[in-house]
């Protein structure tokens, strides 16, 4: 099994080898791709290694045969599709989001409750009523769910997310909720940051 | 000089305090706040210990004293200025964000280069042209700057908010941007955590 944490730098390896190739660069070592992301070449090779050859020559890794690779192992190369959960201010600016399709990342559907919402089209996506997700999920074969619901909703929302057999979802209610041992749930929140930043501010300006 | 990694919990303190207290909790320990954050609890005292007493009494902290005093040390119970910089489609979701006002953020100008929305209010918020950011940021006394520009605009845009005097950033962009050494800047980015979430949901369906 491949540790989560390697799997996150892989997308940092993507990252970083879509900004190489952008900038005219073929050919990347261990130790450049390092030492652009602060990490240590050996752990870049360790964990390039769990992958097999990537016909490292001496002179390092091929940018464009390394980010097709990666994005392969990834899954970046197929259709995730994403059912996102929430209609409102945050779940319409995600709609929009130019770095989904980047990523292989397709919006598949949208739910909501709101009955002015429900049957309306966005950008070409359909919004469905919540209590017909079972059917929609499966319909459209929805992987990964966006949870954007106002904080209150967050666990009734969640079961009904779990009800649909998903097992991946990213949250972004302010709430921490409850999920079985063989669902993965991660959670956006930037005010932490937020509050460093303003700490940070206030003592700065008093110098 | 208190460590980041202290401020970043404190403000993890709040928000479990803010729960605490909206559950009707009058008193909690130091054990079960660290519990409820799988933190350890003398870190929890440890970090508390930087801002002097807080009147633990052997049964345990007062929640909304502690609440009250954290939030003063992170600066919650002031207003702080921020300047929106992109009034796209994050942008305008984050202009609606009720996590800012709840934690003393208050929003005072918006930015933007398109001639459709510069001298346009949303929400009671102007939106200004670039071109005069310094002159507002310093009539309303911003302090903290959202970079929410299309990811080509980040670094261009960076320079103008430096050139403004604001220290603090967030940064939505996918972009990495150079800051000098006195500026703190946080980015905030989901990808790689929808990306692990892509990867767990295909191995999942693999069975
Ligand atoms: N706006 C932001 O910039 C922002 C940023 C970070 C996090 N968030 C979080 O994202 C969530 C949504 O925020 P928002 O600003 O978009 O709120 P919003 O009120 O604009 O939108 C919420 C949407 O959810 C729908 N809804 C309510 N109950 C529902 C239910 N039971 N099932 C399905 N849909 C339901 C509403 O009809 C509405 O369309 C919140 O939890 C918030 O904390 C928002
Ligand atoms: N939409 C999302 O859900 C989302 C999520 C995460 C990150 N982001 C990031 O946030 C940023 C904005 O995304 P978006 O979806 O809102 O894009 P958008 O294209 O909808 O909005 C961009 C806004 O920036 C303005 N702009 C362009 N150049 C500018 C400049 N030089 N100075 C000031 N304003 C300028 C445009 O006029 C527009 O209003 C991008 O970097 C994106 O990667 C977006």
């Amino acid at each position: 099994k491949i540790p989560d944490a390697t799997i996150k730098r892989l997308s940092l390896y993507c990252k970083e080898l879509r900004v190489l190739s952008n900038e005219g660069m073929e050919v990347v070592l261990s130790k450049d791709l390092a030492n652009r992301l602060d990490l240590n070449p050996t752990q870049v090779r360790k964990d390039l290694s769990y992958f097999g050859k990537f016909g490292r020559r001496k002179r390092g890794y091929d940018v464009s045969e390394l980010l097709a690779n990666l994005s392969e192992i990834l899954g970046i190369t197929t259709d995730n599709k994403i059912g996102i959960f929430g209609l409102g201010n945050l779940g319409r600016a995600l709609l929009n989001f130019k770095g989904f399709s980047v990523r292989g990342f397709y919006v598949a559907a949208l739910f909501d409750v709101d009955p002015a919402k429900i049957g309306s089209t966005l950008f070409g996506k359909q919004c469905y009523a919540l209590s017909d997700a079972q059917e929609i999920v499966k319909k459209e074969g929805i992987k990964i769910a966006v949870l954007a619901v106002p904080d209150g909703a967050a666990q009734d929302v969640m079961d009904v997310i779990l009800g649909c057999g998903i097992k991946s979802i990213l949250n972004f209610t302010q709430r921490h909720v409850v999920v079985p041992e063989d669902v993965m749930i991660r959670s956006v929140d930037f005010t932490d940051k937020l509050e460093l930043l303003a700490y940070f501010s206030r003592s700065k300006s008093n110098g």
